[in-house]
């Protein structure tokens, strides 16, 4: 992978003291490549490169760094901060229950994902709502991973969505519930009627999570997807899905430069404690390769 | 080749690509798509006279499987009888799933539940279907990374199954392909075909906006045709794949 070229380029520079332009040009060719071939969206990945030549000359004025080890330190550490810097966690509300939301597209993992935050979050008391009214066996399939995540689930309200989340309302308010998960049905930016029927949910009831629920192995795509739904739903978070796979995960840093909201976590099996942390300085790592 | 990359080619056929086309006469976007459509022309799979028609569908987690295996049994459905089959013992609700597919498709389906044998359930299928002598049967499978050794045995046991029934295994192979996907689809279908010979692709979910441009390298570089196009929820929502015409869509 990159970090494995970078080995060999830093050992040529390191033997010549310093770089130069017709060699970073390479290696400036080369991250790009690595970017491109990592899914990260041709449009960002310009403006990556953009960034880090900034943030090279920044590094060139330090003067206390070899020039090989300072362009594998520009791009990891510009990475690490697109990807957002730190871990970071969800606040949860002290007064009242809250309310998480997972979107996105057809087949991204949202159902498991709503499970695996029940079984996570199991000592906020949560409740399961299934919010898909379209996909045949939806709610059967919820009914199972909740029964295994031991978390109670709302009873299906026949054929509306908005009408469950209101039923999950006052549940919540009546039984103390302190989490409110809300699995909704797969759809895409471009459907005006779903895109209609997620605001509806939303304004039945308000969730203090939008969180976009993402393919780890998106394409270029993955840009176009995120801000469509920031601009037509709003987002305040996302999690990447099926981690546990090879891809390099370039979606993440597409997401993030799209609707500039934390990655909380990824999604690394089937199986319902799948769910860890999301970590910059990782991601960074696998995006290089 | 920007909007090639954009559209999920990737930059080694971008690449391949661009230099082939430095060598056109001509219209430039003509030569282009009709690059493209070349690289995208594979032989069809040879099989499929004696029945059963045999179809399988694998795929990584979420690409469009059970859906497509219900699009499918609706489609043979107008000309024959149809067996669909719950090969996915893993999900939760999968068998519940595909059964109100079966009922959509009116067709029959043979049931399987959660924590079952999936090649015993294929068995046990395909032994009904060829004494009942149905026209096709119609395979679905559990959702599996390529990267979990484990589940790809899995899948090679369930084909070993089929080849007893019959010796070059199902007649259609699919690999179901997101068209959201990137350069991850690449390696899925190498791994894939190289454990259970793959013979045909579904590109899914079409009806989004993502370019499925993969597809170009996995077809050149694996020989493999794209059968149909997913385009949508429903169960008439499959058109049959037109190099042409994706050429085009993946260049606008
Ligand atoms: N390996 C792996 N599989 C996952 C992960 N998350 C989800 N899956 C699988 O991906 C498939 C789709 O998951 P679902 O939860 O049904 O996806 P969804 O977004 O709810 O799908 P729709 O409701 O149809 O839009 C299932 O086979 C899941 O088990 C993950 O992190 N790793
Ligand atoms: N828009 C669109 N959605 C599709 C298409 N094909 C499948 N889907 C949707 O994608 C989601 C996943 O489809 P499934 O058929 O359950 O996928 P699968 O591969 O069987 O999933 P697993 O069994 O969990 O691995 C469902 O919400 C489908 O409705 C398509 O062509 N277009
Ligand atoms: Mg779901
Ligand atoms: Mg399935």
């Amino acid at each position: 992978g990159l970090i494995d070229r970078f080995a060999l380029i830093k050992r040529k520079i390191l033997g010549y003291g310093r770089i130069t332009s017709q060699e970073l040009e390479s290696i400036n060719k080369e991250i790009k490549i690595s970017l491109l071939q990592a899914d990260v969206n041709y449009l960002v990945v310009k403006n990556f490169m953009d960034g880090l030549e900034e943030k090279t000359k920044i590094l060139e004025l330090s003067r206390s760094l070899k020039p090989g080890d300072l362009v594998i330190r520009a791009v990891f550490e510009e990475l690490v901060e697109l990807l957002g810097s730190e871990t970071r966690s969800i606040d949860f509300r002290g007064d009242t229950y809250s309310v998480l939301s997972l979107i996105g597209l057809q087949g991204v993992g949202k159902t498991t994902t709503a499970a695996k935050l029940a079984q996570k979050f199991r000592d906020r008391n949560p409740l399961l709502v299934p919010a898909d009214t379209k996909r045949p066996a939806a709610v059967q399939q919820l009914q199972m991973l909740a029964d295994r995540a031991k978390t109670p689930m709302v009873p299906l309200e026949k054929g509306s969505a908005a009408a469950t989340v209101k039923k999950a309302r006052q549940l919540a308010k009546d039984k103390g519930y302190g989490l409110i998960i809300i699995d909704t049905a797969g759809r895409l930016h471009i459907d005006d009627e779903l895109i209609e029927e997620l605001q509806d949910i939303h304004r039945t009831l308000k969730p203090d999570y939008r969180l976009l629920i993402a393919d780890g192995m998106s394409g270029q795509d993955a840009v176009n997807q995120a801000s469509r739904f920031n601009e037509q739903i709003g987002l305040d978070g996302a999690i990447l899905t099926k981690m546990d796979g090879d891809a390099r995960g370039g979606a993440a840093l597409s997401i993030k430069s799209a609707a500039d909201v934390p990655l909380y976590f990824i999604g690394t099996s089937e199986r319902l404690d799948g769910l860890e942390t999301f970590h910059p300085d990782r991601m960074a790592q696998r995006i290089l390769g | 080749m920007e909007i090639l990359i954009q559209a999920d080619v990737g930059v080694k056929y971008a690449e391949v690509i661009r230099a082939k086309l430095e060598r056109a006469e001509g219209d430039r976007i003509m030569a282009l798509r009709e690059e493209i459509a070349s690289l995208l022309s594979q032989p069809r799979p040879s099989r499929g006279v004696e029945a059963p028609v045999i179809t399988m569908v694998s795929g990584v987690n979420g690409s469009g499987k059970t859906t497509t295996a219900a699009k499918l049994a609706n489609l043979h459905r107008k000309a024959g009888t149809v067996l669909l089959v719950s090969g996915d013992t893993y999900r939760d609700a999968a068998h519940e799933q595909l059964n109100i597919w079966a009922q959509r498709a009116g067709v029959e389906i043979v049931a399987s539940q959660r924590g079952q044998d999936a090649a015993a359930v294929v068995h046990d299928a395909m032994s009904k279907a060829f004494a009942k002598k149905n026209s096709h049967v119609v395979i679905d499978t559990a959702g599996r990374l390529h990267t979990r050794a484990d589940l790809m045995e899995e899948l090679k046991k369930i084909v070993r199954v089929i080849i007893k029934f019959r010796p070059d295994g199902p007649d259609y192979n699919i690999l179901t392909i997101d068209a959201n996907l990137g350069q991850n689809s690449i390696q899925q279908a190498k791994i894939f075909t190289e454990a259970i010979a793959v013979n045909g692709l579904v590109l899914t979910k079409f009806d989004g906006t993502a370019k499925g441009g993969a597809i170009i390298p996995i077809c050149n570089e694996l020989r493999l045709p794209v059968l149909y196009l997913g385009v949508g929820e429903g169960i008439e929502d499959i058109v049959e794949f037109d190099p042409e015409d994706f050429a085009r869509s993946v260049t606008t």
